[in-house]
């Protein structure tokens, strides 16, 4: 491992932390959107298939048992908890975000490093996290107001990817055979999204005034 | 065999 790629997964590991203390300390879920976090538990249910079959590393193995717990613990809060549920702002979310899973579902099919039932589904999962932060994105616009931890989420969503590619660089160069096209590109797609929000995270921080999206 | 898998990364 990398230190990119340990950055990537700490970020990860940290934007999911920051969510989860939102939720559970202040007991609200003001400007999440569940239909963003409904996606990332199906995200991580397709892709950790091999999670009892395919052992790599405790590492391995803890990291994806807390991605799959905390993305179904946050949907569940959202949905259930008779606090947190009443904080969710519905009205502002309203993408129609189970028709993002046709299209990723199919591209899967046809493309795909192998045809097997395991590799497909995750090959799917790939595509779907690349357009799975697309509700939460147009929440935002709607909203604009942002407070802090909702900021620092998405932040550290964003930075999580760019450690991804910065990794993927790093391995490319460092192991042989190192290719994969289908993660690189849903890699980069999925960063890309992230790239208006960044510029103005950034010069909110620089201007040092609260983050607000223009309408 | 590949030595670079992509399903080591989460």
């Amino acid at each position: 491992m990398n230190i990119f790629r340990l950055a990537g997964d700490m970020t990860h590991l940290a934007s999911v932390l920051v969510l989860l203390l939102k939720i559970h300390t202040i007991k609200s879920c003001a400007g999440i959107s569940l239909k963003t976090q409904e996606l990332f538990a199906i995200v991580f249910l397709t892709r950790y298939l091999d999670l009892f079959t395919n052992f790599i590393s405790i590492y391995n193995t803890i990291m994806k048992l807390i991605f799959l717990g905390s993305s179904f613990s946050i949907v569940w809060y959202i949905r259930r908890h008779r606090v947190v549920r009443r904080s969710y702002d519905k009205d502002q979310d309203t993408f129609r975000h189970f028709f993002l899973m046709w299209p990723c579902l199919i591209l899967a099919i046809f493309i795909n490093e192998k045809f097997t039932l395991k590799e497909v589904m995750w090959t799917f999962s790939i595509y779907l996290e690349a357009i799975a932060i697309l509700p939460q994105l147009v929440m935002l616009q709607r909203t604009r107001n942002i407070d802090n931890l909702t900021g620092q989420y998405i932040f550290l969503l964003g930075a999580y990817r760019a450690f991804y590619i910065l990794n993927w660089i790093y391995r490319y160069f460092t192991e042989e055979h190192y290719v994969h096209w289908i993660t690189w590109v849903a890699g980069v797609i999925q960063t890309l999204l992230y790239g208006d929000f960044f510029y103005y995270y950034f010069q909110s921080w620089k201007n040092n005034v609260k983050l607000e999206l223009p309408a | 065999e590949r030595s670079g898998s992509s399903k080591d990364e989460l």
